[in-house]
């Protein structure tokens, strides 16, 4: 095998029920980043250009839980993690907590390439995003209705919960996702 | 949380992860995917990228782990995604996508589903959401 790439989109409970529209949308999104990675690695590109143009491309689909498409936090905003590693170098690029960050992933790539260190969190990530030139925007470019309607669902469950105490290991179990 | 790992014709290896969290998370929780070595990781020998409950497969330090049984243990990468799914972590708990230096692919989970595709230069192609597809 001279290249290869493989993807996810996340993991969990998915119901079988989804109707043939929503599940359609779902496998081109999946064939849409797969082809991505085949032309990159196709055309000589390398591994690491592969795996970020292809988190990219999920990252900007909003059906799945990065970048456009993100969960709610409980104050009702986004927050995104990211991490990028070279086999090859050993070398690594992560963040958390960013909120204007478009794409995550490309910003772990200039950390892994262009800074000492190796991750940034909170504030002082978004504040290393201003030394460098990736696209910003308003935390509700992040923002779809169906995640809206998700947190709507899990704030409801929340109260439920302080009302008669579930552990966070209950609470996460019935929740989590990706 | 979506991710990539990759095979390039130079025989480098990478990995790439990245999420939005858990809903409704609080307290600056962080979950496994910016934490090199747990959700994400890659080295001469696989590359790893991980889903699932995010303090489960830090506790594992799951991707690292499945690259060292690869290293050291003497486990194909299949078996090395297996014996993290089955014996270290829970029913569902995790998914997994991985490529060796060899450009063996393996995308597997303990949990029902994860949305996932995969190809390589043979032609070989998956794309796939149920766990029994």
């Amino acid at each position: 095998v001279e290249w290869a790439v493989a993807l996810h989109g996340g993991a969990g409970t998915i119901s079988q029920d989804l109707p043939d529209s929503v599940r359609q949308q779902y496998y081109d999104g999946l064939e849409q980043a797969v082809r991505t990675g085949q032309i990159v690695l196709r055309e000589g590109g390398s591994a690491l250009d592969a795996v970020e143009q292809v988190v990219k491309n999920l990252e900007d689909n909003p059906l799945f839980n990065a970048g456009r498409g993100s969960v709610f936090t409980s104050e009702g905003t986004h927050e995104l993690d990211a991490a990028i590693m070279d086999g090859s170098t050993m070398e690594a690029g992560a963040l958390t907590g960013l909120t204007t960050v478009k794409n995550p992933v490309s910003l772990a790539r200039i950390v892994m390439e262009q800074s000492n260190h190796i991750f940034f969190s909170g504030q002082g990530a978004e504040q290393y995003a201003d030394q460098t030139d990736v696209q910003r925007v308003e935390n509700d470019h992040f923002f779809t209705q169906n995640r809206y309607e998700q947190w709507q669902r899990a704030q409801e469950q929340s109260h439920l919960y302080s009302d008669t105490y579930r552990s966070i290991y209950e609470s996460v179990n019935a929740d989590k996702f990706g | 949380t979506v991710g990539a790992v990759a095979l390039d014709m130079n025989g480098n290896l990478a990995a790439a992860t990245s999420t939005g969290g858990m809903t409704n998370k609080q307290f600056g929780r962080v979950g496994d995917v910016p934490i090199i070595g747990s959700g994400t990781f890659a080295n001469h020998v696989a590359a790893v990228s991980a889903t699932g409950w995010g303090e489960k497969i830090m506790q594992q330090v799951s991707a690292n782990t499945i690259a060292n049984l690869v290293e050291f243990g003497g486990y194909s990468l299949q078996e090395a995604v297996d014996y993290l799914l089955e014996e270290r972590l829970q029913p569902d708990e995790a998914g997994f996508i991985a490529v060796d230096s060899e450009g063996n692919i393996v995308m597997n989970m303990n949990t029902p589903g994860m949305f996932r595709g995969s190809i390589d230069s043979r032609g070989n192609k998956e794309v796939k959401i149920w766990i029994e597809e």
